[in-house]
């Protein structure tokens, strides 16, 4: 006889009990409980008859491949099994008990009494196959249990492998470093991760791996389960795994993806690279005279910058027009963008007539260039400087005439009052 | 100017001449500045005919009405270093009273400054309140004894007055000496302004500072130079202030 068991606890008991079982029958309970459950059995009362390797009676306990237990007698000897208060569990959430009795019985046996329940299963302690157990985060609950992942980290649609979400990774500096998540920590799994270095065009991007290279690899097959795969423009390289990390690699190009993937198992430390985009060198600069360039480098190679500057008291002429500084850049195709300019020396032109009074140069053919001086003067006797100052005033770098008191204000000639030039004798006695 | 001498070319730069269009010369000035000229304020009005003397309802010289000549010395004929100047505005003290000559000052605003050279230069304004005693210059273009307008430029030298007394001579007279009036002259007349000096310079050496500097502007008086009669002047330092809010000049 087959019984279907599929209630969370029951009894079960040889036909008759307690009065002795009947010869010559064969009886299977057939128990299951939910998934996340497992069977717990124990007997209460157990009086078999008893026979070397209970090859007459006997009660067995077993799932779907594999015996649990096989019992007899009445009490345990070295050829015989009872289940006395032992508890038998099933690993999984079926279990099967047959009893069997054969056609002789001389004596009264009076069989047995078992109890069954469905007990949870705790597979955050108890699963030691990695393909099932949790990528980070167990969390067991009766009748179950759940994953979770850590900060940062996406649980992947299998419910067990933690992800991240990595596919939108951009690079647009000239330099950089990029590893695998969380390196070099193992990386996660079941993970598509996706770095774009984008550069102008102009730019080639050399790529260099370096410290660990640890990517899950397979002796025979190439790269089976997790991989780096570079595509540079038209070209694809890779995939690559195992513990050697490729060579330099130098794509020609200015734009590279690198696609990293990880299926769902695994501890692998991943790996680090570093990129390096460089452009056409430019020709070597020679500064402007009475100028400098910024930054002075050997070489100079597309997207670098410099910065012309003149020393002070002279100014950048570009097209005829002054400024300060003069920025150029080192074009794609190894060009500059301008050529260099020159330095002009400050000019402040001729200087602002002054009312009342004139205006003398000192230096030689009324220079009125960086550092030249000249000097106002107010017409004596008639006139005389406002706030007694020198009156002398420098070209600036600005191309402002400056006066150390006035600054670029003019003076004043104010009229000198009350002194003639013809004095009376005063007639007063 | 009664009982004067004729002025030595070059010692008085900043005496000006205020003339009508047609070189008639009504009043004197003094220089300041670059472009400013310092006279009495009754010389920029017409004669009063009204009792109601208040100052917006005087009757203004146009500035096109008169011009201003520096560098003078001769009253009618022209002079070779003299320089015709057009005027640009009129400012008259805001607390002038025309009936009794109080804050008799006005400041005439020139539309280009003179060429200054030996024989034209600004006075200096003063420094401290006018001394009694000191002796001061007095010059003008105005009558002379007996009526008669001088050929040239003629100056007087004067003591300042007390205050007191000169306020009491007046009063005898009926008339109000004000502490912005300074007087001069001697008690037993002689020497002093009359018609046609108004707003002309009375000037002192500062010999500190070895500089001229106005004291005052001919503003009134009662005859000319007759005994207990007092020549009154504008007092300049007593609207010094004023005077440089409005000009902007300093020493």
């Amino acid at each position: 006889h087959l019984v279907e068991l599929n209630n969370m606890f029951g009894q079960i008991q040889s036909p008759g009990y307690p009065d002795s079982y009947p010869s010559d029958s064969e009886l299977t309970w057939n128990i299951t409980v939910p998934e996340g459950f497992r069977i717990k059995l124990y007997f209460m009362h157990f009086n078999l008859e008893s026979s070397y390797l209970c090859e007459y009676d006997y009660v067995k306990v077993e799932t779907e491949d594999q015996v649990l237990a096989t019992f007899c007698g009445r009490e345990t000897t070295d050829t015989e099994q009872t289940p006395g208060q032992e508890v038998v569990l099933s690993p999984g959430s079926f279990m099967s008990i047959t009893f069997r009795s054969d056609f002789s019985d001389e004596e009264r046996f009076t069989g047995f009494d078992a109890h069954y329940m469905a007990v949870d299963v705790d597979e955050c302690t108890e699963r030691e196959d990695e393909e099932l157990s949790c990528d980070h985060y167990c969390h067991n609950y009766i009748g179950g249990y759940y994953c979770s992942c850590r900060f940062g980290y996406i649980l992947h649609t299998d419910n067990r492998t933690c992800r991240v979400e990595c596919s939108d990774n951009l690079f647009t500096q000239q330099t950089g470093v990029i590893t695998s998540p969380d390196f070099p920590n193992p990386y996660p799994k079941s993970s598509e991760c996706l770095y774009t270095i984008e550069l102008e065009e102009g730019f080639m991007i050399s790529l260099q791996f370096e410290d660990i290279f640890d990517i899950e690899d397979h002796p025979e097959v190439s790269c089976p389960y997790d991989y780096i795969k570079i595509k540079a423009g038209p070209k694809v390289l890779g995939p690559f795994c195992g513990e050697k990390a490729p060579e330099p690699i130098n794509t020609q190009s200015h734009s590279v993806q690198i696609l990293f993937r990880s299926d769902n198992s695994g501890e692998n430390r991943g790996w680090r690279l570093s990129y390096r985009a460089t452009g056409n060198e430019c020709p070597k600069l020679q500064p402007p005279v009475h100028g400098k360039i910024e930054p002075l480098q050997t070489t100079y190679s597309f997207k670098d910058q410099v910065l012309i500057s003149c020393n002070t008291g002279y100014k950048v002429l570009k097209d005829n027009v002054e400024m300060d500084t003069f920025q150029m850049e080192c074009l794609k195709d190894g060009t500059w963008s301008n050529r260099i300019p020159t330095c002009k020396i400050a000019d402040c032109g001729t200087p602002a007539e002054l009312e009342n009074g004139v205006v003398t140069f000192s230096t030689r053919n009324n220079l009125t260039t960086y550092k030249s001086e000249i000097r106002y003067s107010c017409q004596r006797p008639y006139y005389k400087m406002l706030h007694n100052i020198t009156g002398v005033y420098t070209c600036s770098a600005q191309g402002v005439w400056m006066n150390e008191v006035l600054g670029r204000s003019q003076p004043t000639c104010l009229p000198v009052c009350g002194t003639p030039t013809f004095s009376r004798n005063l007639l007063a006695r | 100017i009664i009982n004067g001498r004729p002025v030595q070319k070059g010692t008085t730069p900043w005496t000006a001449m205020l003339s009508h269009p047609d070189g008639q010369p009504f009043c004197g000035g003094s220089l300041l500045g670059s472009k400013w000229i310092v006279t009495a304020a009754h010389c920029l009005h017409e004669v009063l005919d009204s009792e109601d003397v208040t100052l917006h309802h005087l009757e203004l010289l146009s500035p096109s009405a008169f011009k201003i000549i520096v560098g003078k010395l001769r009253r009618t004929q022209s002079d070779e270093n003299e320089q015709s100047l057009s005027v640009k505005q009129v400012f008259l003290h805001p607390l002038y009273n025309a009936n009794t000559y109080e804050n008799d000052v006005a400041l005439v605003e020139l539309s280009r400054g003179p060429v200054l050279n030996d024989f034209v230069m600004p006075i200096c304004l003063p420094q401290e309140p006018p001394e009694e005693g000191a002796m001061v210059i007095v010059s003008g273009w105005g009558k002379q004894f007996l009526q008669r307008f001088p050929e040239t430029l003629m100056e007087i030298e004067i003591p300042i007055v007390d205050y007191r007394i000169c306020r009491e001579a007046y009063a005898l007279l009926k008339k109000k000496v004000t502490r912005d009036m300074i007087c001069a002259g001697e008690k037993e007349g002689g020497r002093d302004a009359c018609a046609g000096d108004s707003g002309g310079p009375m000037v002192t050496l500062d010999r500190k500072r070895g500089q001229w500097h106005l004291v005052g502007t001919v503003s009134w008086g009662v005859d000319c130079g007759k005994k207990d009669r007092y020549g009154v002047y504008s007092d300049i330092f007593h609207n010094k202030a004023w005077i440089q809010t409005v000009t902007g000049v300093s020493n």
